[in-house]
């Protein structure tokens, strides 16, 4: 589903360069769930941008389906986002001044889905998450921790094969990303939902199948989690 | 140091007025290091606002150091909060096309802080938090959990009497989420610094002296930390 061959990443030039990512190779297949891990600045949210075509590698080769995301323009990738994938940003990127519903209604109404359907599949994405007393609440009457579950809600509402999830859980308490990490496990076992979520904490990281750790830039452990 | 006295804050008005905070009464005294938990939404951003000044309470009062901040114009709440604040936002809040060193100097420029002094403070924060090789990049150029750094930089950078920190390390690693506790523990015990901090992680929040739990805009229990 998602491979990358040889990525870097190079961010400025000369003495000032930042090799942000260094000769990654990844593949992951439809169905797979896969935590990213590693510390502060090793290149994740870099990655999540690349597989999920908001930013091109500086080298090498990403292929989505078989095709070469970098030979497209850029209304090819909008319309491979719009049709196949869900993005949850580390800050969150939310329209402030919108409400919860609209913000969630917006990736629908870019598919061209009807206004009474669209309406109906933000109000399911928004109970899923737990929102269901927030929908005319604009984003920025919300707390953090329901911001961050407005991106997520607004990730699922096109049902994509493959969500990108980056760090979903940092601002909520225990038993709401638990709720999360459940909602994520049933989208990937019952419909085979691919999930790629970026995460520094341990215990969030256990629902997944895989673990991928980052370390400057690089890959540095890609094993299967034998504890699930 | 710090009062607030039967404050309530209540958002809408009639059907959907949402009551974020109700009846609150909490004291701070000078160099206590307080943790604040609670679900998602349950009114903590919404009290650290009104604590650092940025907000109003709907009824009740707040005293800082004795004084009504509510009997205070725009003007005087602004020089309060710059001579003996500092405050890490939730969303960070930093100028994003600014560097992070220039970020840092904002706040010292508004206290007339003589250019080299000013150079020479914000550069020290920047390596206390471990980012002195970043000190040219924007904001927009760093990680998450950098841009956090920088945001917790720029709260002690001035070297304030007390230290509101919302949630500062939502999107750090396990290693430098304890390098920041244990910074926020030498300021709190070496110099005394008052430091109130959000967070939705006991490992966290088991560095504070005292834990005050939300639920709902009520304080469910406020206890000290005996296994300090
Ligand atoms: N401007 C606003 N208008 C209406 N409701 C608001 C507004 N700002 C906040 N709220 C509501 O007030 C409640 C408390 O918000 P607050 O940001 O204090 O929560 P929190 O405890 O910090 O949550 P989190 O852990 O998610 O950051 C939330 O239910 C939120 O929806
Ligand atoms: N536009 C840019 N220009 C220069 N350097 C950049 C830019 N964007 C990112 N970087 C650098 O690339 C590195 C990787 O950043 P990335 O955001 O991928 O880290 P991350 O693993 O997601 O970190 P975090 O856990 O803190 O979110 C960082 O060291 C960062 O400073
Ligand atoms: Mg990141
Ligand atoms: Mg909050």
């Amino acid at each position: 589903l998602l491979r990358l061959i040889n990525v870097s990443k190079i961010y400025g030039t000369g003495e000032s360069a930042v090799a942000a990512l260094s000769h990654i190779n990844v593949s992951i297949q439809p169905g797979e769930f896969v935590a990213i891990m590693g510390p502060s600045g090793s290149g994740k949210s870099t990655m999540m941008n690349i597989l999920g075509c908001l930013d091109a590698p500086t080298t090498g080769h990403y292929y989505f389906r078989g095709v070469d995301v970098g030979s497209l323009d850029r209304d090819q990738r909008a319309l491979l986002r719009r049709n196949f994938i869900g993005f949850v940003f580390q800050g969150f990127n939310l329209l402030k001044r919108t409400s919860a519903l609209e913000n969630l209604e917006l990736p629908l109404i870019y598919r061209g889905t009807p206004r009474g359907e669209r309406h109906e599949l933000a109000r399911k994405a928004l109970a899923l998450v737990g929102l269901s007393d927030r929908e005319t609440h604009t984003a920025s009457e919300l707390s953090g921790g329901q911001q961050q579950r407005v991106a997520i809600a607004r990730a699922l509402v096109t049902k994509p094969d493959v969500i990108f999830a980056d760090e979903p859980t940092g601002n909520l308490d225990s038993a709401k990303s638990h709720e999360i990490m459940e909602l994520f496990r049933t989208l990937n076992e019952e419909q085979g939902i691919t999930i790629v979520l970026v995460t520094h904490e341990e215990d969030i990281a256990a629902y997944a199948k895989r673990h991928v750790r980052f370390m400057d830039g690089r890959i540095a452990s890609d094993t299967l989690n034998v504890q699930r």
